[in-house]
């Protein structure tokens, strides 16, 4: 049968940064094929496709927080793939091969980390699993 | 097929949004 895809709005205007993304304009309405859980997801506009940041849509129903996970305030332990250095004053730098707890995975791809007394945003993309929970 | 989703982070949400989320 047809598959039904998710149709998001998007809420600002943003202009791609690479190949594959696609320009987007306020108020237009993407089809989602796919969510990666790095924030970039890969839409279809008209006869286009390509990647979009999820922070820039929001759902046609409605917020999607049944979607996103709650947040673990226990941590999970992830490690740093890759470093990277705070633009924003909520993010948090980090170097390549720090462990951290993972607290609110969300869906735009930047989740919320806590690596010793602090807290903040971090890419998703950066971070991989360690498969271990932290002991409290 | 499916590209590769792009390398780099994706950016943060705009300004707006972001303060309506906390």
């Amino acid at each position: 049968g047809p598959i039904m895809l998710d149709t998001y709005r998007v809420i600002a205007d943003y202009s791609k940064s690479s190949k594959y993304e696609l320009n987007l304009k306020a108020g237009d309405l993407l089809d989602i094929v796919e969510k990666s859980p790095n924030g970039w997801w890969f839409c279809q506009y008209d006869t286009q496709r390509g990647w979009a940041p999820a922070s820039y849509l929001e759902p046609l129903d409605g917020p999607d927080e049944s979607e996103e996970p709650e947040p673990n305030y226990a941590g999970e332990l992830y490690k740093t793939t890759k470093g990277y250095t705070a633009v924003e004053d909520d993010e948090l730098t980090l170097q390549l091969g720090e462990t951290i707890e993972v607290i609110h995975k969300l869906l735009d791809g930047w989740w919320v980390v806590r690596k010793g007394e602090k807290t903040g945003f971090y890419p998703s993309m950066f971070l991989h699993s360690t498969g271990e929970r932290r002991e409290l | 097929s499916i590209k590769q989703p792009p390398q780099n982070p994706p950016p943060r949400p705009p300004a707006d949004m972001r303060r309506k989320r906390l």
